[in-house]
C-alpha cells in the first residue's frame, strides 16, 4: 500500500519586522525508511 | 533416483502384462515430470525476477534512475479479477488460527516480511488470525513523535519513493521517472486545492487555529460548490504544494497517524481496481496511484490546506477509518470502477470536521 500526502508549506514568507524568511525543506531523500512520528520536513526562519 | 528407475530398461524383454506394465510405468513417469517441469519454471521464474531486482539495484546504486517501462506481465495483471483475488485473501487471512500455532505463523511472517515483532502491543498468541496480526498497534512510545512545532511528520512507517514540489495550474506527481500523473485525478476533480479567492480565508482559518481552545466560533468557510484549479501564479506567493509518497511494504507497520494538527473537512472514496503497488509496479502500471481504490482526506492545517491519499493494492485492499469506522472499502463490484465518481462525505458541515493531534492514529491498511 501507499500513502501520498499533498500539503501547502512556506515557501518564502516575510516575517512581520524582522525581515527574515521560513521556507519548507524535506529532510529525508528517496529511498530513505522512515517511521510514524519521524520529521518528512521542516521550516524554520532563516 | 525414483524417477530415475521408472524409466523402462531398453534391455526389458516384452510379457504378457508388458501392456500394463508399460501403462503403469507412464502414468507414474508423467506425474513426477509434469511436478519437476513445474518447480524448474517456477525456479526460472524466480531467478529472472531476482536478476531483475538485482539489476535495478545495481542501478539505482549507480545513481541511474529507471525509468517506466510498460511490460507484458503488467497488462497480464489488467486481465485478472484483482479484486476477487483481494477478497479471498482477505477471507483466507481472517481465519482463526489454533492459538498454539499463531506464535509460530507470525513469526514466520515476521521473518518473511522483516517484521519487529518486539513491538507488537500484544503477546503473538492473543492475535486470532493473521489479519488481526497484521493491523497490530504498537507498544506505547514505540513511535516518538517528533516535537518540533515547525515539521511535518511521517504518517506511517514505510519508503519514500518521491516527493517534491508542485508547481503550475496542471500539478503533476512523478510517479516514477518518465511518468507523472495529475494531482486533480488523484485527489478527485472537487479537491479543494486552494486558489486566490480562498487564500485570505485560509490565511484567516491558519491563524484561528491558535486561538482554537480560545474561541469555539466555526473554523471554516469553505465553498465546496465549484471544482477548484489550483494556481501558484495566482496564489500569494508566500507558500508552495508540496507532495511525498511513502510505500509500506508487507511487512511493515500498517496504522496511518496524523501527519500535524489538522481539521478534516471532507473524506473521498474511489472505488477503483487494485493493481500491485510495489516497486516494479510502479514502473509498469501506467496511472497506479488513480486507478487503484483509494481513500482521500482532505483538510486544512496552520500552514493551509492538506490532503493524505491511502492508496490499496492487490494484497492489502482495504483501507479503514477510525475517524468514519462505518467506511466499507474492496466490497465486491461487476463493472469497471474506473469511470464512476468518488463517493464523498463532508464532515465539516456536521460541525468543525474531524480535529486530530499530530501523531494520532486515523485509520488502517489491511488485508483482503
Amino acid at each position: 500500500s501507499t500513502v501520498v500526502l499533498v500539503f501547502e508549506a512556506p515557501i518564502s514568507k516575510l516575517l512581520h519586522k524582522g525581515g527574515s524568511s521560513e521556507e519548507f525543506n524535506f529532510s529525508v531523500k528517496c529511498g530513505d525508511k522512515i517511521r510514524v512520528g519521524e520529521a518528512l520536513g521542516r521550516w524554520h526562519s532563516s | 533416483t525414483s524417477f530415475a528407475k521408472k524409466l523402462p530398461t531398453p534391455q526389458s524383454t516384452p510379457s504378457i502384462n508388458a501392456g500394463n506394465g508399460s501403462s503403469q510405468g507412464d502414468s507414474s513417469y508423467l506425474l513426477p515430470g509434469a511436478t519437476v517441469a513445474t518447480i524448474l519454471m517456477l525456479g526460472a521464474l524466480h531467478a529472472r525476477r531476482m536478476y531483475d531486482d538485482k539489476k535495478t539495484e545495481e542501478m539505482r546504486e549507480k545513481g541511474i534512475e529507471v525509468e517506466f517501462q510498460p511490460d507484458v506481465k503488467a497488462s497480464f495483471l489488467r486481465l485478472l479479477p484483482l479484486r476477487s483475488i483481494s477478497r479471498c485473501w482477505g477471507q483466507l487471512t481472517s481465519l482463526e488460527i489454533p492459538v498454539w500455532l499463531r506464535p509460530h505463523v507470525y513469526r514466520a511472517w515476521a521473518r518473511a516480511f522483516h517484521s519487529n515483532l518486539e513491538e507488537a502491543a500484544l503477546p503473538l498468541d492473543k492475535y486470532t488470525s493473521l489479519k488481526e496480526f497484521f493491523v497490530r498497534a504498537l507498544k506505547e512510545g514505540s513511535r516518538p513523535i517528533d516535537a518540533d512545532p515547525q515539521c511535518l511528520i511521517s504518517p506511517v512507517d514505510g519508503t519514500i519513493l518521491r516527493f517534491g514540489e508542485l508547481k503550475g495550474a496542471g500539478a503533476m506527481i512523478e510517479q516514477v521517472k518518465g511518468f507523472s500523473y495529475p494531482v486533480f485525478s488523484l485527489l478527485g476533480a472537487r479537491s479543494l486545492l486552494p486558489t486566490t479567492a480562498d487564500s485570505d480565508v485560509q490565511e484567516e482559518h491558519s491563524e484561528s487555529i491558535e486561538s482554537t481552545e480560545k474561541s469555539k466560533k466555526s473554523w471554516w468557510r469553505v465553498s465546496l460548490a465549484s471544482p477548484k484549479v489550483w494556481d501558484p501564479t495566482l496564489s500569494c506567493p508566500k507558500r508552495g504544494l508540496f507532495y511525498c509518497v511513502i510505500y509500506l511494504k508487507p511487512g511493515d507497520y500498517h496504522r496511518i497517524h496524523s501527519p500535524a494538527d489538522w481539521n478534516i473537512l471532507v473524506r473521498r472514496h474511489f472505488s477503483g481496481n487494485l493493481y500491485p503497488v510495489n516497486e516494479r509496479a510502479t514502473r509498469t502500471f501506467r496511472n497506479l496511484y488513480i486507478e487503484n481504490e483509494r481513500v482521500v482526506l482532505e483538510g486544512v492545517w496552520q500552514e493551509g490546506f492538506m490532503a493524505l491519499a491511502a492508496v490499496g493494492a492487490t494484497n492489502i485492499g482495504s483501507i479503514k477509518l477510525f475517524i468514519e469506522p462505518e467506511l466499507q472499502t474492496n466490497k465486491p463490484t461487476k463493472k469497471s470502477l474506473h469511470s464512476e465518481p468518488p463517493e464523498e462525505r463532508v464532515y465539516h458541515s456536521e460541525g468543525v470536521g474531524r480535529v486530530l493531534k499530530k501523531g494520532d492514529e486515523l485509520g488502517a491498511f489491511n488485508m483482503g
